[in-house]
């Protein structure tokens, strides 16, 4: 007694058709990110679900690392706030990373991702919070001095009305003007998934 | 030089930002 509780919970995929009618993805793909979930949600614990701690070791390739933007890309992934990802989630959600989806989509993902509060505004210390995390994770030193110039010539150009805070309207204009800074919102591997993961085809629901 | 660029352009360049490790699972 006590020592076979291992048993796999089997969580269905959602329906390829349906995830398919709602995004930028073919059948296929949404096959063969299938796959990629798959490998991910079973790096810790093979449950059909990807958890924060297995999310972080997808792209950090380890699980001990925190990571600030890992950590709210993955809350952001996690719409329904249950704490781990579904596949519905991961699909939906690398949907605005697709290449093909709107800019206003990824002008719209940007601002939560950076709005770490969830004021609804962009503001100054958590600019500060985002530079500190960034310079810790890239070992870097750089002087409060040098921090605050940065800090104050990015809210002389994003912020406009000079409120000290950046709304979604201000935003908009900042990226337009700075369109790099979507980069990081658009994942080329998207628009050619079932090639990275070909094996979908063994599963697939989809006939030739 | 990080101070001619702008924050988000700096914040950007997280690793943790970088969602293409993902494929490499």
């Amino acid at each position: 007694m006590g020592c076979f509780h291992s048993k796999v919970r089997e969580i269905p995929m959602e329906d390829p058709f349906a995830l398919a009618s709602e995004t930028a993805f073919s059948v296929s793909d949404v096959e063969a990110l299938y796959e990629l979930f798959k490998n991910i949600s079973r790096s810790v614990t093979d449950d059909g679900l990807i958890s924060k701690e297995e999310f972080q070791l997808a792209i950090f390739n380890n699980k001990k690392k925190e990571n600030l933007f890992t950590s709210r890309i993955f809350d952001l992934f996690d719409v329904k706030k249950k704490g781990v990802i579904d596949f519905g989630d991961f699909v939906r959600a690398l949907n605005v990373f697709h290449p093909s989806a709107p800019m206003e989509v990824k002008i719209e993902f940007s601002f939560k991702l950076y709005d770490l509060d969830n004021t609804g505004f962009i503001e100054r210390h958590e600019v500060k919070q985002m530079i500190n995390a960034l310079l810790c994770e890239a070992e870097i030193k750089l002087s409060e001095e040098t921090i605050e110039t940065i800090i104050n010539k990015t809210f002389m150009d994003a912020d406009p009305n000079q409120d000290g805070k950046i709304d979604k309207y201000e935003w908009k204009n900042f990226v337009y003007e700075n369109p790099s800074l979507l980069k990081v919102m658009t994942l080329p591997y998207l628009r050619d998934v079932t090639t990275a993961f070909p094996s979908f085809v063994f599963h697939s629901k989809v006939e030739d | 030089q990080p101070t001619s660029m702008n924050a988000f352009e700096l914040i950007s360049m997280s690793k943790g930002l970088n969602l293409e490790n993902l494929f490499d699972t």
